[in-house]
């Protein structure tokens, strides 16, 4: 939540600035976006009409990276550098830490393994130093460094963007979450409902002794 | 709104909430210590 | 007008001290009201101590029948319970503190004490009932305050209990109805001889308009602890100490049928009464613990069922 609001301003700014510019100068609007410091949401700027006037010119690798950084991972980059403009030191790191964010998205625990291979990380002192300073100062994730276990365990993760396809995907799980609760309270319902019962036939079945009672003793 | 999406997705992230072996045994645990108690409690009743 | 109660008015509060109306009434007080600060501070006291009793002072006021306490301090003592003269240790500190907040503009007196009973329930033992005495005798108007703290957090909700003490032999006219409660049986003893020598004020709390809007600040945070916690895990020794304490119970009611068994065709109805009223105590403990537990458990359920089961 809190980094949302760090970054609504930034936001705010590039889409501006996006829906003034055109051609080459919306290729340095791209650069500057991605090397930002606080900003780790794209959709919005690439959403910007502007934006896609650069497909199929020969600005569109910078369409691409803008959209690499709003979806991509570090290792998709290696895979496709040929076609994308090659980055400078702010956008490699923030390129690193959207790929943590990454796989935040599927995974509670992230192995240290794991983690060395997807940032290109040599030795554990660098990849909890990146972790520490790149990712926990910057508030995209919260968690904790098990270096027993040699794992990051996530207890907090900021939202990346999301692609097309995830949206459907978490309607359902949002609407699996509310059928859980609605049964969740029918069943609590029904329970009360139970004791209530049960409690109505245990005071009559007193009731029903105590009279029995009397009679004996009157007999 | 994106931003909103992106806080969403976030926190449909964090469930479920805790998911491990320990868990199940000390949830168990917990749920077998309870019937223990309410034999028990029926036991003292009768 | 909701913070209008924390105006301390020193000429109508010097008029009621004067005219001491508790003197013609040993049951004139009734009730108390306490502030959430003075009540989120006993509580957070008490449950510092541990298993170890601790004791502390309240400042406030009167108004008619009733005592309305503002705040209330920590005193250097432990273990009230162990001692005779509880806060004998705290005399030279409570002087100071009296001093220091008459500098410091803070006009309530004291208003009487708090101590607590971890695990045991709140009411007076023997050394409470003769400390009020005491302080009723020297310190007027003085109330006495209990809190449980290992009760608050197995019920949910602040065990707490506020009294006032009958003058030396004064026998009250009718039996002060109090709530239930499971009385440990290595207390029992104490309970049942002093329980007829005091009697407990209703309570009821009221907060400034600061303290909600600090509260609702903390809303959050108070429930991602109460969503977090568990009263499973914060009360283990807590419910093994009452099991083994209703063990004993059965024990003790056990050895006194089988002791009395050749005799129990002459037992006179009262003690067959009497053993009865022992054994429902016994099962109606009992229920209490395992209510107490399937709450736990029913909240570990709910928790379960609605954190743990939506997948991705």
């Amino acid at each position: 939540m809190d980094i949302e609001q760090k970054q609504a301003e930034i936001i705010e700014h590039f889409v501006k600035q996006a829906e003034i510019l055109e051609g080459s100068s919306l290729c340095t609007l791209v650069v500057e976006a991605t090397s930002h410091p606080s900003l780790f949401a794209f959709s919005e700027i690439l959403s910007v009409p502007n934006l896609s006037t650069l497909e199929g010119t020969q600005h569109c690798s910078y369409l691409d990276l803008l959209r690499l950084f709003a979806y991509g991972t570090w290792n998709y980059y290696k895979g496709n550098a040929t076609h994308l403009p090659s980055l400078c030191l702010d956008q490699v790191r923030k390129l690193k830490q959207l790929s943590v964010l990454s796989l935040a998205e599927n995974n509670k625990i992230l192995p240290y393994d794991q983690l060395m291979r997807e940032l290109d990380v040599s030795n554990v002192r660098e990849l909890e130093d990146f972790l520490i300073n790149e990712c926990m100062y910057a508030g995209i994730v919260r968690g904790k460094i098990d270096q027993l276990r040699r794992c990051f365990e996530v207890q907090f993760a900021a939202g990346r963007d999301l692609r097309p396809e995830q949206l459907n995907l978490m309607i359902q799980t949002l609407a699996n979450w509310l059928s859980i609760s609605d049964n969740l309270l029918h069943s609590i319902q029904e329970k009360i409902k139970w004791a209530d019962n049960m409690n109505e036939a245990d005071r009559k079945h007193r009731k029903e002794i105590e009279d029995r009672i009397e009679e004996v003793k009157k007999s | 709104e994106n931003s909103l999406l992106r806080q969403v997705s976030s926190f449909l992230r964090r469930l479920p909430a805790i998911e491990s072996e320990k868990f199940q045994d000390d949830f168990l645990m917990e749920i077998n210590d309870t019937l223990l108690m309410s034999y028990l409690a029926m036991f003292t009743n009768c | 007008e909701s913070d209008a109660i924390y105006y301390y008015d020193e000429v109508a509060q010097a008029k009621v001290l004067q005219e001491k109306p508790w003197q013609h009434d040993p049951n004139f007080f009734r009730r108390v009201k306490v502030s959430a600060l003075a009540l989120l501070k006993m509580v957070v006291h008490a449950r510092s101590g541990g298993t170890i009793e601790v004791m502390g002072l309240m400042q406030g006021k009167i108004e008619g029948d009733t005592f309305i306490v503002m705040d209330a301090f920590a005193l250097p003592v432990e273990g009230t319970e162990t001692r005779v003269n509880a806060q004998a240790d705290a005399y030279e500190y409570m002087v100071d503190y009296s001093q220091a907040k008459k500098r410091v503009g803070r006009l309530e007196h004291v208003v009487g004490w708090y101590h607590s009973h971890p695990g045991y329930g709140c009411w007076l033992s023997g050394i409470d009932v003769s400390t009020q005495m005491l302080n009723q005798k020297y310190q007027e108007p003085f109330l006495a305050v209990v809190i449980d703290p290992t009760r608050t957090v197995t019920a949910g909700k602040v065990e707490i209990g506020a009294f006032r003490a009958y003058p030396e032999g004064y026998k009250p006219p009718d039996e002060p109805v109090s709530e239930y409660q499971t009385i440990p049986l290595n207390k029992i003893e104490d309970f049942g001889v002093h329980c007829k020598q005091y009697y407990a004020l209703d309570i009821t709390y009221f907060k400034s308009s600061l303290d909600s809007h600090l509260l609702d600040l903390l809303w959050n945070k108070y429930w991602v602890n109460t969503l977090s916690s568990s009263p499973f895990l914060g009360n283990r020794d807590y419910v093994a100490g009452q099991i083994s304490d209703l063990a004993e119970k059965l024990e003790q009611a056990e050895n006194q049928l089988a002791h009395t068994r050749l005799g129990s065709f002459f037992m006179p109805s009262q003690r067959k009464k009497e053993e009865e009223s022992q054994l429902a105590k016994i099962t109606r403990d009992s229920s209490k613990i395992t209510v107490e537990q399937v709450h736990g458990l029913m909240t570990q359920v709910i928790k379960d069922i609605l954190f743990n089961s939506v997948r991705q």
